[in-house]
């Protein structure tokens, strides 16, 4: 039983000795013995957990948003949260396939389809780590502008100017993607959210290999993958239990049916 | 009946309390949900407890309908139970979490924590 969890410092601590009384078949040594005994179950745990790795960016919200409700301020008053209670990170799926050959154009390839349809969308963004390029001296100092754009049009969606002389250090560019999402339909009805991103020479349409400006992607680690971060706001409120139909969905659709038997069990158990 | 109650309770009788919130530790480790919960790991819910009986306070916000029931489980307790002693005031907390299509996700949750107790 390893956790999957981020133990927040600043979490109270209070009245560690009071327990939730559980007794009998629900008491959680019961519920260890289960998945202790149940090595396909247990393997499916770590297996889900293990593909999971929070990016920098989302923990940080989650302890500055969680620090200021302490302090019985509003999370959403933030203006970074742009008056949001539902911030989604969603990791980049897209390869760069050709590893020699100058990239020109970078497809950023998103799942977006958890993304609820009663939920409104206030923002967008698109964060992607740019490394500080290996070879300086393939890379003339100067401005080079980003420029972002949906895969399947010509259409601006947001640009920044790099200065490769100031900007060795690695970090973390952040681009508007909310104009994807506006004037069109709820992304939860189209799957996939596919966002390409060009890189030019001062302010000329002269395209330049990204590689040359550190967006290679290969070799990059969970945390240094590109992420987009949606916000939204419940129109209504929403309980846990909305949460764990949706796991318990997704789960029954990706284990198979000879396994499902005793984990369906001792899930039930445990709910 | 009042009277008696609290001159019992100067003696140590052992008596139910009154409508008060009450320490409520919650573990989601221990509820296993932390194999979709990253964090918090364990937070305060706090939960309420305790009489609503005759006289109730103001600092307990009764309803009309609250105080007429008290009042009536004072004239005969078998006819009318007591008010029910519940959260009058909730609070969020932020759960940082893993959504069905493994995406990180933060989210404000509502009415997470009782920050006060009363009788409805």
């Amino acid at each position: 039983f390893q956790s999957a969890a981020l133990i927040s410092s600043s979490a109270p601590r209070r009245n560690r000795g009071t327990r939730i009384p559980y007794d009998g078949p629900r008491s959680p040594k019961f519920l260890k013995e289960i998945f202790a005994s149940s090595p396909s179950l247990s393997r499916h745990r770590d297996e889900f957990k293990d593909a999971v790795v929070p990016h920098d960016y989302m923990i940080s919200i989650y302890r500055t948003y969680s620090a200021a409700e302490k302090l019985g301020i509003n999370a959403s008053f933030f203006r970074s949260s742009k008056s949001a209670n539902t911030i989604t990170s969603f990791v980049d799926r897209g390869k760069d396939d050709l590893l020699h050959s100058p990239l020109r154009r970078q497809k950023y390839l998103f799942d977006v389809s958890t993304l609820s349809d009663k939920e409104e969308l206030v923002g967008a963004e698109l964060r992607i780590f740019r490394k500080a390029p290996g070879d300086f001296q393939a890379s003339q100092p100067g401005l080079y502008g980003i420029h972002l754009l949906p895969c399947r049009s010509e259409r601006l969606l947001d640009s920044r100017t790099i200065d490769l002389q100031e900007s060795r250090k690695p970090g973390w560019e952040v681009l508007d993607v909310w104009g994807m999402f506006k004037n069109r339909h709820h992304p939860s009805q189209e799957n996939q959210l596919c966002v390409q991103l060009r890189g030019t020479i001062g302010k000329s349409e002269t395209e330049i290999d990204l590689k040359q400006l550190g967006f290679d992607r290969n070799g990059r680690s969970q945390q240094e993958k590109a992420i987009l971060v949606v916000y939204t706001r419940s129109r209504k409120r929403e309980n846990l239990f909305n949460e764990m139909k949706e796991k318990i969905k997704s789960r029954g659709s990706r284990w198979s049916e000879e396994e499902s038997g005793l984990q369906f069990k001792a899930r039930r158990r445990r709910r | 009946t009042a009277l008696s109650n609290r001159h019992g309770k100067r003696h140590g009788k052992k008596s139910k309390s009154r409508c008060s919130k009450k320490a409520l530790h919650v573990n989601f480790k221990e509820l296993g949900w932390d194999d979709w919960i990253i964090a918090p790991l364990d937070y305060e819910a706090y939960h309420c407890e305790g009489l609503c009986d005759f006289p109730l306070r103001s600092h307990l916000e009764p309803t009309n309908h609250a105080i007429i029931q008290t009042l009536m489980n004072s004239m005969d307790p078998n006819s009318t139970p007591p008010s029910c002693c519940v959260p009058t005031k909730l609070s969020p907390i932020s759960i940082l979490y893993i959504d069905s299509g493994n995406n990180v996700v933060y989210k404000q949750y509502e009415d997470m924590v009782v920050e006060q107790c009363g009788c409805r």
